[in-house]
């Protein structure tokens, strides 16, 4: 695993998440629940803990866009990139943007899994930056694993309780 | 097998991804034609990351890698 420069973390364990829109390719339904399993996946080997609000601004806030969308950092249409996020920090930071040119799934092994794909995000939201070990969640190259069956590599799990600690209730 | 040499898509499509993902700041000049340069050292920065054979040159395999689908965050500028 790897973290980004000066050990970049959030000052809090208690963070906020909101969904400021949603793709078209899936039900509001399954955007909540790939969303909420995603950071639950963090939340099960850590000490965080995430609380989703509906207005103003929160910690992680998470928005589906296509190519210029607001930041610097524009999006490049079908595959290649498929999303980004911000290390913990004010304003931008922690943020999660999907590029809705990819076309994401909730169950199907058709497009991209946004339960994996959010996964991956939300450990750069937290503080993690790319491994280079290939079976690595946060490996920067998609690739499917069967979402219900979803367990966190242990490299994914040695790196977020380097920065935060383990899960205090378990 | 025949090796085959980089087309000028899989040229652009490099210097695109290295500048994206592995802080390539080198502007001018032919990719991979000339001499080592600080492409071919992004090259193979590249290859270490992925575990695949250090060439320093665009092969098939390295290229494969680059069109894989991805995170946008670079792999570079991180820190243990």
């Amino acid at each position: 695993f790897t973290t980004f420069d000066n050990l970049n973390k959030w000052p809090t364990n208690q963070l906020t998440y909101r969904i400021e829109n949603y793709t078209p390719d899936m039900s509001v339904a399954e955007v909540d629940n790939s969303i909420e399993r995603a950071l639950q996946v963090w939340a099960k080997v850590s000490p965080l803990r995430f609380t989703r609000i509906y207005r103003g601004t929160a910690d992680i806030m998470i928005s589906f866009g296509n190519r210029n969308h607001g930041d610097f950092y524009p999006f490049d249409g079908p595959d290649g990139t498929l999303a980004h996020a911000f290390s913990p920090g004010a304003d931008i930071g922690g943020d999660a943007h999907f590029d809705d040119d990819e076309y994401f799934t909730f169950s199907s092994t058709r497009g991209y899994n946004l339960f994996l794909v959010a996964a991956h995000e939300f450990g750069h939201s937290l503080g993690l930056s790319h491994s280079n070990d290939p079976g690595a969640l946060m490996f920067p190259v998609y690739s499917y694993t069967e979402p219900s069956t979803f367990s966190l590599p242990r490299d994914d799990v040695t790196g977020i309780q380097y920065i935060y600690g383990p899960n205090p209730d378990v | 097998l025949p090796i085959s040499p980089p087309t000028e898509e899989d040229e652009a499509l490099a210097e695109t991804y290295l500048k994206k993902f592995f802080n390539l700041t080198e502007e001018t000049g032919p990719m991979f034609r000339r001499g080592p340069s600080q492409r071919s050292r992004k090259v193979s920065e590249m290859q270490r990351f992925f575990g695949l054979k250090v060439t320093g040159t665009l092969d098939a395999e390295t290229v494969k890698m680059m069109k894989k689908p991805r995170c946008g965050l670079p792999d570079v500028q991180l820190s243990r």
